[in-house]
């Protein structure tokens, strides 16, 4: 899976990476 | 929880004694934003549930370009509910712990 790592000057880390279809709501 | 639009949930099981936790957050209705989000994913961070408020994360995301400085609010508001929660959770398990 294509997750990205971005970290705030604060330190801390967020890995984002795609939602799963079958997370998301109908719109 | 109030439906903010804004999904959070616990990205591990939460084995009810770390402090430290790992979240997962999605926007799920973008419509309750005030923002556009179309492309944006699940960002997993960690959070201590001892030291941490909900509302520096949101804002870090802000600083980072996940969310529109208008929508620090609701994204706050989201991380804080479900932080809430997770502490009660482990409260009443605690309690029902020590009642045997």
């Amino acid at each position: 899976s294509s997750a990205t790592l971005v970290v705030h000057s604060a330190g801390r880390r967020f890995i984002v990476s795609p939602v799963p279809e079958s997370r998301l709501r109908e719109q | 929880a109030e439906d903010t639009g804004v999904r959070v949930e616990l990205a591990e099981e939460d084995d009810g004694n770390k402090s430290s936790i790992a979240l997962r957050l999605w926007v799920e209705d973008q419509k309750k934003l005030k923002g556009k989000y179309k492309d944006s994913g699940a960002i997993e961070f960690t959070f201590d549930l001892d030291t941490e408020v909900p509302e520096t994360v949101a804002q870090e995301m802000v600083d980072s370009g996940f969310f529109l400085e208008t929508d620090v609010k609701i994204v706050g508001k989201s991380i804080r509910d479900r932080v809430s929660l997770i502490k009660w959770r482990r409260q009443r398990s605690a309690s029902a712990s020590n009642g045997k």
